[in-house]
């Protein structure tokens, strides 16, 4: 099943 | 102090419906060059960039950084006031508490005023670096809003894969499964009807309805949109302004 990845993920200052 | 007269104030409505849904609380800096506004959602998975450049005023001031911390929800019962047509002025003092939104009626002698009081909001201003997309996507906005609409009835998943001759849209829900295909094509009379497809790689990707369908929010701002895509890297949706842009960043899903 697909998991919503969050940005923080790839944006490290978030 | 911050002094910006907007022609019409069809384009701070615009720009207020688009990202209302998705943000409540923003910082709008305001600099010599224009308002930009950068704001994540609560989820962290949908990241909004707009630009609101100098050249998007009639009359444009601003001599020191103004940033004005908006409640979006009480900014639209305001900017929601005036007329279309209608002339809008955004004034602030250096520090301020409010600021002032002056709609004029270019016909009869009203001038409607109102103050929106500002808040306090942490401002933590992302630097994004220029990312590396595979596949990009020039449609015509509209074209995309129904797609998203349609394929969103199916599933909270739509896929976008890209190949050298086409972009699919795809959903895969309980009761069913649908799909939109475009092919790459130029409309000479009508370019913004055009649809661009470039593609250095394949991209499979998949994202969550719910997002998209907050992004095509900005389909008035734009004849077009411009879809950036990554292997297992946030997509960018673009809706350009006739001097900026509104920028969406959104996560993916993927399998872990």
């Amino acid at each position: 099943h697909h998991q919503q990845q969050t940005l923080g993920r790839f944006f490290s200052s978030l | 102090m911050l002094e910006g007269k907007f022609e019409e104030s069809s384009l701070m409505k615009k720009v207020v419906d688009a990202i209302k849904d998705s943000v409540k609380l923003c910082n709008f800096n305001c600099t010599e060059h224009g308002v930009t506004v950068q704001a994540v959602d609560d989820s962290r998975v949908l990241l909004i960039s707009l630009l609101i450049g100098e050249a998007s005023f009639e009359e444009y001031r601003c001599d020191r950084n103004i940033t004005l911390g908006i409640d979006l929800e009480s900014f639209n019962k305001i900017i929601k006031n005036g007329n279309s047509s209608d002339f809008l002025t955004l004034i602030a003092e250096d520090s301020p508490d409010n600021v002032l939104i002056i709609f004029e009626d270019k016909k009869k002698d009203r001038v409607s005023e109102y103050s929106l009081k500002l808040m306090d909001l942490d401002s933590d201003f992302l630097q994004i670096d220029d990312m590396e997309f595979d596949a990009t996507i020039t449609m015509p906005s509209s074209e995309f809003a129904k797609i998203t609409r349609d394929l969103k009835t199916l599933s909270e998943s739509l896929q976008i894969i890209v190949t050298k001759e086409n972009v699919k849209f795809s959903s895969d829900g309980d009761f069913g499964t649908g799909n939109v295909v475009l092919k790459g094509f130029v409309d000479m009379d009508k370019p913004d009807e055009s649809i661009k497809i470039d593609m250095a790689r394949p991209i499979n990707l998949t994202f969550g309805a719910k997002y998209i369908a907050d992004i095509v929010k900005g389909t008035s701002l734009s004849e077009s949109v411009t879809i950036k895509l990554a292997d297992k890297s946030p997509a960018l949706f673009e809706y350009k302004l006739p001097s900026g842009f509104l920028r969406f960043y959104l996560a993916p899903k993927f399998d872990e």
